[in-house]
């Protein structure tokens, strides 16, 4: 699989739609404190299916959606689209056909909690299919290449039990 | 079950000791597997020794070393099944200049490596000279996130900026 | 003990605040006794609006502004009673330089209103030139550490020699 | 009080007698990784009378004591002096007439465990003793002044209920 492209639409601080080319070799992101470098790395996460919102710095899921500032009102949905390339050709039955994938996530604000809708090219999955296509290509949203600002302490610190997981994660 | 988690323990250990050495310049390290004999059970231990200084665990060394070996761990990991996409957020954090030399080293080997796309996410001027791209992250209206190109020239400036 | 507590919380939640809005340049913050009426079993919870962003819990924020606003706690408690010595080890780390550069700001501040001696570990070029004096610790002989006197004007070089 | 110098004979890895002359203002500490500078600290909180190894990055107390290199060898005892100037006179009655006090903390291996032995200006006294007078003075190993490296990280990621302890260092 190549990933090709991250868009955030109404994603935490991205309020405007932003579309995040992803390159081959090193790619650097810089930028001062709380300025949305970490927010970039969360989207990628939660559209390969993030469960956990607490692992994105998140009270509840719909914490996600661009929850306004004192001159912009909040939204009632975000989106998020990966663009990935099948190269390898290792994905579930399904889905194993497309040379292209588009996954969507998209959350909407409701009174009885916020919903996530799922999709590949247009067309509705469940959550277990995106997060199936990401593992059969070696990667998803706990994947152990994907280094969350703080994780390397919380590796030195962690109990020797839990840092076994990662070895669970290899094999 | 058991067994694949043995074999991933071999390779990622033969990995580990490898990484460390490379990113310390020296200096050797392994993995242990402690507290049981029943590898679905047991706790990951990491010893290691920098260059010059006596083997010990871990948590004996330096907040920078720490880092470092737990950047080799993560590392080892990768290089075991290496991953389409790697995300590293401020990994660069707590370590020295010389270091961060190594570190953007094994970067630039494992992008020559693998097909793996990588992401750094730094404060480290150091680090962002060594990628083969920037992209900035701006707040010019507070609170809204701005996604812009950086010339890597122009890199002193942003951090400056900052 | 209770009262004593209550008027503890009183006087660091004013120190807090005003710290906060200080190292941030703006924004304001205020501490909250939550879970229990009895401020023995209380928690203490932190919450924050940097300049022009919503105010929340500081789990909501980047990793350098929950840093900074950590700092301004502690250093909320520091002013209620000042030490005779305060020890600061790489609390800069997660900083980019404009907030490193009111994190010295305050330093200079507290160090002008108190009789504290302040002793600042740090690898950022930025705080070190803004120190009155500056220690490196080196190991020209591997594994034992020396402690040699700093020009501050030699300490560009002596990052960069790390 | 007024610190004026922290003085290292054997300890962790400074096993030359190393004088650390504490003068006001804002002093700064630089070096690489691993060259020693947070176990400078450490020597400080610990001839206050720190009393948990853990808080030292040890094992057990014992692991404070140059422990060698390739090419020289471990070293039996560890020793650090602290010299005061009791400007304030807000000490322990037994220390309140002394201008200057020197505090020292020695540590022997032994076979059955590793054991301290603190004076004041020669005379020995109890780790009670010394804990009280750095207290006294509003310091102390204990002091919320004394941020280790990664205490900031420990307080974000804190339980409230722990974090109301730093209130009550204050109270
Ligand atoms: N739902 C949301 N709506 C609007 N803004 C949000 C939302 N969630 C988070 N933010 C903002 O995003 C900012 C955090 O961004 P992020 O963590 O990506 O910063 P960063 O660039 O990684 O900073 P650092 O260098 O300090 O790690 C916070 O200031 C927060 O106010
Ligand atoms: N008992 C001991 N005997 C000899 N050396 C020791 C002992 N205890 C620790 N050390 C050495 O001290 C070094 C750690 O020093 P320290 O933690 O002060 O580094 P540092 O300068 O703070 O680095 P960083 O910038 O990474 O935080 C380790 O490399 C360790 O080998
Ligand atoms: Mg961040
Ligand atoms: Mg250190």
């Amino acid at each position: 699989m190549k990933f090709e492209n991250l868009r955030l639409v109404g994603f935490k601080s991205f309020v405007e739609p932003t579309d995040f080319e992803i390159r081959e070799g090193l790619t650097g992101i810089v930028g001062p404190n709380g300025c949305g470098k970490s927010n970039l790395l969360e989207a990628l996460r939660w559209v390969m299916g993030a469960t956990s919102a607490k692992a994105l710095r998140s009270g509840s899921m719909e914490d996600v959606i661009f929850s306004g500032t004192k001159d912009r009102p909040q939204r009632n949905w975000a989106e998020v689209i990966l663009t990935v390339e099948n190269t390898h050709h290792n994905l579930p039955a399904d889905f194993n056909h497309l040379d292209t994938l588009e996954v969507s996530r998209r959350i909407l604000r409701k009174e009885d909690g916020a919903q996530s809708i799922y999709k590949v090219n247009g067309k509705d999955v469940r959550a277990k299919d995106v997060q199936l296509i990401f593992a059969d290509a070696s990667t998803g949203a706990n994947s152990p290449a994907l280094v969350r600002q703080g994780q390397i302490s919380e590796l030195i610190n962690a109990k020797p039990q839990n840092r076994r997981r990662l070895l669970e994660e290899a094999a | 079950g058991r067994q694949r988690l043995l074999s991933a323990f071999e390779t990622v250990n033969h990995n580990f000791q490898s990484l460390f050495t490379r990113l310390f310049g020296g200096g050797q390290a392994e993995l242990r597997l402690i507290d049981s004999d029943d590898p679905l059970e047991a706790g990951l231990e990491i010893f290691a020794s920098p260059p010059g200084k006596k083997l010990s665990s871990m948590s004996l060394m330096s907040g920078g070393e720490q880092a470092l070996t737990a950047t080799a761990l993560i590392f080892a990991v990768f290089m075991a099944n290496p991953a389409p996409v790697c995300v590293l957020d401020e990994v660069d954090a707590p370590l020295d200049d010389a270091n961060v030399e190594r570190f953007c080293n094994m970067l630039k080997q494992m992008s020559e490596e693998t097909d793996t796309r990588f992401i750094i996410i730094t404060h480290h001027a150091l680090t962002m000279s060594r990628m083969d791209r920037l992209y900035g992250v701006t707040m010019v209206e507070r609170g809204i996130s701005q996604l812009v190109s950086v010339d890597l020239s122009n890199a002193e400036q942003m951090v400056a900026a900052e």
